[in-house]
């Protein structure tokens, strides 16, 4: 820092600047737990199984060059690219659930019947930025 | 916005619709019929206003053996977390335990009051949808232990499935029956299951709503004569047995196992550990993925 203050003019590198992008990221886009129960939504009168639901959900920033590692298509990279260069009206690509799993739920019915049933598609495992 | 070749319709609701239903824009075309079919757990999300389901009319609740039965059937297909077990004789996505909504006893004369030996009973398959296709059915009778001690027992069942069919046919088909008996130890069972699938499959595959059953029941305990008061105190304890419908829901939001299983069966590790499920493939395969970080660990 002194260097850059004392002669402007020149151009310097800072290193400490140059190596934080290469550290890992903070709040870059992964999975994060939820964990709830469905007697905090009043459902446990009908909803007798399971007792704790942990549905997970996905948030963070995208990276700005995404590669393969979030299993992106070469389209995020295209709209990194649009709303960098071309119109930032355009969204940067989105932390956004990439996999789900199952969920079996037993429920009570209105008229007292008992039904088991496994719902796709009710806990995200992976996420990806797109 | 819906992106489709026809122009989205407007659904019209009539008046006399339960106001629960989404704002009639939010549902594109052919969905409409589609809601009432939702599972309940996906009407309760998609529902505008998450209280509404407080204000519904009281719910009839189940008999307490058969919320038994079913929290251990749960446990048996699901993991702590509630995910589905992988197992490939467990080929159902959805199971209704329905309970008789009508019972009629019938007292032969010459037998005691109070005698279940023959019941007519009517279940009603509404909440059924045409695409929760039906895999086994069977008609579940819980013993109580406390009235039933330990002993051998032999059950006469005479089952006759009748077609409640209001269309008036003027030559109903002959009612399918069929009596057979049982004997089993009481010591270890608590639940008998007795698999009716054959006499269901046609009337379900024909989408009949009710489903009308005569059965007679009859158990004695090996050590005991036929008219004894204590065997006739022995069948008034039976409860009218419950119905269980195995079904593979094939709706977009029911788990499609099938593919799961399916797409097991293909991938070659799958068959490894299904062959060898011993000690040396877990090694083997934790080996293989040791290398696979320490590759990938490697490239990055």
């Amino acid at each position: 820092d002194e260097d850059v203050k004392e002669n402007q003019s020149a151009p310097t590198y800072n290193l400490s600047e140059y190596f934080k992008q290469f550290l890992y990221p903070q709040n870059e886009c992964e999975l994060h737990n939820f964990r709830l129960s469905f007697s905090q939504l009043k459902w446990d009168k009908w909803i007798i199984a399971p007792h704790r639901y942990n549905p997970q959900y996905c948030k963070g920033d995208c990276p700005r060059v995404v590669g393969h590692r979030y299993g992106s298509p070469v389209h995020t990279m295209v709209q990194n690219i649009i709303y960098e260069k071309l119109d930032s009206s355009v969204p940067r690509p989105s932390c956004i659930p990439a996999e789900y799993s199952p969920l079996s739920v037993l429920t009570i019915e209105p008229d007292g019947s008992i039904v088991y049933k496994e719902y796709e598609d009710m806990i995200a495992t992976k996420c990806t930025c797109r | 916005e819906v992106v489709s070749e026809r122009p989205p319709e407007l659904l019209l609701v009539p008046e006399d619709e339960p106001p629960e239903l989404p704002p009639v824009l939010l549902l594109p075309p052919g969905v409409r019929n589609g809601y009432a079919l939702l599972p309940p757990i996906l009407k309760v999300l998609s529902d505008q206003r998450p209280h509404s389901w407080e204000g519904e009319a009281p719910r009839l609740q189940p008999d307490s053996r058969a919320l038994r039965y079913m929290k251990r059937l749960y446990k048996m297909s699901a993991t702590k977390e509630g995910i589905p077990k992988a197992n490939k004789n467990h080929l159902y996505n959805t199971v209704w335990l329905l309970t008789p909504y009508a019972e009629c006893k019938h007292h032969p004369k010459d037998q005691i009051k109070e005698d279940l030996r023959s019941v007519d009973l009517l279940f009603n398959l509404d909440r059924v949808t045409a695409l929760e296709h039906l895999l086994k059915s069977v008609l579940l009778y819980s013993f109580d232990r406390s009235v039933f001690s330990s002993s051998a027992i032999t059950c006469t069942c005479h089952l006759a499935v009748k077609e409640n069919d209001p269309s008036g046919q003027v030559c109903p088909n002959v009612p399918q029956s069929i009596t057979f008996n049982l004997h089993f130890e009481l010591r270890r069972h608590k639940w008998v299951e007795i698999d009716v699938t054959s006499f269901l499959q046609p009337l379900i595959a024909s989408n009949k709503r009710s489903i009308h059953m005569a059965v007679n029941f009859t158990c004695l305990k090996d050590d005991q004569h036929h008219n004894s008061k204590q065997g006739n105190s022995f069948n008034t304890a039976l409860v009218p047995p419950s119905l269980l419908l195995y079904l593979n829901d094939t709706s977009e939001q029911a788990y499609r196992r099938w593919n799961s299983l399916r797409h097991r069966r293909k991938n070659p590790m799958w068959s490894r550990w299904r062959n060898n499920p011993l000690a040396d493939s877990m090694k083997e395969m934790g080996t293989e993925n040791m290398q696979n970080k320490r590759a990938s660990r490697h490239r990055r």
